[in-house]
């Protein structure tokens, strides 16, 4: 099972 | 390397050839159903689906970018779920911002990354991040009104 609470994403890149 | 992975690589392969004359539509259609029915299908179609649309190539990096469209249309709110996170947004921002690969990226593929991004935050308002990212190109002047 996925370990919740950690978002699985990263921060946006400014353009 | 698994089977649904290498099964998807030929698919997006055939599906992006830059010698198609034409859409290959049945390779599209096929990716579409494997990134929908097999488990972990979107995810490694979203992660082959970036690779592509970075292609030096422009033919391929257009098709792959119909193939997203398609997928986006087809494949369900899991698949607008993994596009709409910034892990692969950051990959389409990369490809328009001067700060990254914007100026090597040919006009044609630039234009159809906006052209996206500015649907998908109609047509897929819950996704907020791709709301977040379109605003934030727009601030940045890379939009062009």
């Amino acid at each position: 099972p996925v370990i919740r609470g950690f978002s699985d994403d990263e921060p946006l890149v400014i353009a | 390397m698994d089977v649904v992975t290498t099964s998807l690589e030929a698919l997006i392969q055939r599906a992006t050839n830059p010698q198609n004359q034409k859409s290959d539509i049945a390779a599209i259609e096929a990716f579409c159903v494997m990134v929908t029915k097999e488990t972990e299908g979107v995810q490694i179609g979203s992660k082959l689906l970036a690779t592509h649309i970075q292609s030096s190539n422009e033919s391929e990096a257009l098709q792959a970018l119909t193939v997203l469209d398609t997928c986006m249309r087809r494949c369900g709110p899991n698949f607008h779920a993994e596009v709409g996170k910034f892990r692969f947004l950051n990959e389409m921002i990369r490809l328009v911002s001067p700060k990254y690969l914007g100026n090597t990226t040919p006009v044609a593929v630039r234009r159809k990354v906006l052209q996206l991004l500015y649907l998908w935050t109609k047509e897929y308002p819950r996704e907020s991040k791709i709301k977040e990212a379109y605003e934030m190109l727009r601030k940045q002047g890379v939009v062009e009104e």
